[in-house]
């Protein structure tokens, strides 16, 4: 059971790592929370930067991003954030040199589809299922 | 910046980035080659590949699935446009696109067959078609294949004519005898009309993916309207010899039954 002040400060602490607040001083994070806490991060995968482009037809990369931050107390501020990943921890609090912080992942993924030759220039358009992260959390 | 990480990224995200060592390029390469079911990167023969029908059918389906990637597709294939803009009307009908929502993966093939064969007399004017099946995904079932052939307009003696086309399984071949044919679909035509045929070759399909030893190719026959067999050109249906996006191929469409799972290393 969390003491009264924490749970008072928890309150407080109202800012969503997924939507940046429009004004700063109307969160209840430091700048440092901000650059940490868990969030979705861009990252383009460029097929035409790997050299591929004589073999995928398309698309050209896809905007493959990634989770990374923070999963730290309290996580019922962070959006997505699951039941487990609040009993982590917890769990971490007090213990918290065998026990990590909950991870930052996935909680929502989408498919691209790809066109692309093969050896005997046949032509071959596949969907895969869970390639970009359009949304992050605590788990 | 490196091959994968955007350089203007690297001021906000708060992470340090560095240019990947070739090795760890390589690395990346092999990984992302693995979650797209590769085992090395293709090295496709593609003298004049590039510009044939099977690859603007394939990128008008790729088009209709990837309507919310339509800004990234554009930027990448100047070299296509030129082409694929003359295109009219799609190459994908509307039963293409019914088949394209039920299946996780989609194929082209192109015709192996390089020159034309003597057949016996009743058979002169017959085409023959083969496709390499060989190399399907494990796990992949097709759920719909279809031969494709591009007919053009006849305005010389055959003008108010009809046109009986028969595409047929070749099922048995022996030195000396005739070949064993199974007739799969026909379709009945005017001279006169012009675009792309689409023949229903599904179960053949998937005993050629089955078997490949029972891949013996299809053959093509068209007769007119008081039965005589004429060579298919003279009906105006287009061959090897024709425009690069006419070709005639086949496509074929698979639904995934088995599950595949990464190795773990």
């Amino acid at each position: 059971s969390a003491p009264n002040k924490r749970r008072q400060q928890s309150r407080n602490r109202s800012a969503q790592p997924q939507d940046m607040p429009r004004n700063p001083n109307m969160s209840g994070y430091n700048s440092s929370d901000q650059k940490t806490a868990c969030k979705k991060h861009e990252l383009y995968v460029s097929f035409g930067q790997l050299g591929w482009q004589d073999w995928i037809i398309a698309p050209e990369g896809y905007a493959a991003n990634y989770c990374a931050g923070e999963c730290s107390f309290p996580l019922n501020a962070h959006m997505n954030a699951t039941n487990h990943a609040i009993v982590q921890t917890l769990v971490h609090l007090m213990n918290p040199e065998n026990v990590p912080k909950p991870c930052c992942a996935p909680t929502k993924l989408n498919a691209i589809s790809v066109l692309y030759f093969d050896d005997n220039s046949n032509v071959i358009l596949k969907k895969y299922k869970n390639m970009v992260v359009r949304a992050c959390g605590c788990h | 910046s490196s091959a994968l990480f955007d350089s203007s990224i690297e001021i906000h995200s708060g992470f340090i980035h560095r240019r990947l060592r070739t090795d760890e390029k390589r690395e990346m390469q092999r990984e992302i080659l693995s979650i797209l079911g590769l085992p090395h990167r293709p090295k496709p023969h593609l003298s004049s590949g590039k510009y044939n029908s099977a690859p603007l059918f394939m990128l008008d389906l790729y088009n209709t699935i990837s309507n919310e990637e339509k800004n990234e597709v554009e930027g990448f294939l100047d070299q296509y446009k030129s082409i694929f803009t003359t295109q009219s009307p799609p190459l994908a009908s509307l039963q293409d696109s019914a088949f394209l929502n039920d299946a996780d993966m989609v194929m082209s093939f192109v015709n192996l067959v390089e020159y034309d064969r003597e057949f016996s007399p009743r058979r002169r004017h017959h085409k023959e078609f083969k496709f390499n099946l060989s190399q399907i995904p494990e796990g992949e079932a097709v759920t719909a294949s279809e031969f494709r052939i591009y007919k053009d307009c006849v305005s010389n003696a055959f003008k108010n004519e009809t046109f009986l086309i028969s595409i047929y399984q070749v099922v048995q071949e022996h030195k000396g005898r005739e070949t064993g044919m199974f007739l799969l679909d026909t379709r009945t035509l005017w001279a006169t009309e012009e675009g792309w045929l689409e023949f229903d070759i599904t179960a053949t399909s998937n005993l050629w993916v089955m078997s490949p030893r029972h891949n013996l190719g299809l053959q093509l026959s068209v007769e007119t309207s008081n039965g005589n067999s004429i060579n298919p050109k003279e009906a105006g249906l287009i061959g090897r010899d024709g425009p690069h996006d006419k070709q005639p191929f086949m496509v074929a469409f698979f639904k995934v039954t088995k599950v595949h799972i990464r190795t773990t290393r």
